[in-house]
């Protein structure tokens, strides 16, 4: 594992505590889309169906069930607790999961690698996760006042997906025969919906100003 | 196409 991947997923790791940490401990789920967070929960469900049949790693497996854990947590927080929910912002996360989930489906029938069912729902799961942040970022957009910890946990993401982009481009020159153009092409996607993001981040971090996107 | 490979991120 190279000093891409391992950053990567650290950050990615980060954003889902510093996600917990206002939730568990501010008690608010303000700014937050519970409809992206479905849609991670559905991510990791589809991705993780080999976490029993194919051990690659204790590293993979421990990651892999703190993400299918924290990101049920995290819905089961914004849904059911007594206190979070009443901080959620339901008048503005009105993005419609099917609107997502539909066509990533249809197209991990059509475009995929192999068409066995692990792998159909895999490639599903690489194409969702590539959109699931765009309820947030709609909802971060109708936010007057974005919170840090809510910028953060979007901050924590991007720099995740931007840490996984050199991961690749460092396999691709290391491992004979790494190429993956779903994975690579979904993943750039993904990353491209968070410039508009990260271009308004380093702004108010520069002029120390709070952060918010126009409209 | 090694599908090991291919799963080996998370």
């Amino acid at each position: 594992m190279n000093i891409f991947r391992f950053s990567g997923d650290m950050t990615h790791l980060m954003s889902v505590l510093v996600l917990l940490l206002k939730i568990h401990t501010i008690k608010s789920c303000a700014g937050i889309s519970l409809k992206t967070q479905e849609l991670y929960a559905l991510v990791f469900l589809a991705r993780y169906l080999d976490i029993v049949t194919n051990f690659i790693s204790l590293y993979n497996t421990i990651m892999k069930l703190i993400f299918l854990g924290s990101s049920f947590m995290i819905v089961w927080y914004i849904r059911r607790h007594r206190i979070v929910r009443r901080s959620y912002d339901k008048e503005h996360d009105t993005f419609r999961h099917l609107f997502l989930v539909l066509p990533c489906f249809i197209l991990a029938l059509l475009i995929n690698e192999r068409s066995a069912f692990k792998e159909i729902m895999w490639t599903f799961s690489l194409y969702l996760e590539a959109v699931a942040i765009l309820p947030q970022l709609v909802l971060l957009q109708r936010t007057k006042n974005i919170d840090n910890l809510t910028g953060q946990y979007v901050f924590f993401l991007g720099a995740y997906r931007a840490l996984y982009i050199c991961n690749w481009i460092y396999r691709y020159f290391t491992e004979p025969h790494y190429v993956h153009w779903i994975t690579w092409i979904s993943g750039l996607v993904q990353t491209l919906l968070y410039a508009d993001f990260f271009y308004y981040y380093f702004n108010s971090w520069k002029n120390n100003v709070k952060l918010q996107l126009p409209a | 196409l090694n599908s090991g490979q291919l799963h080996d991120e998370l």
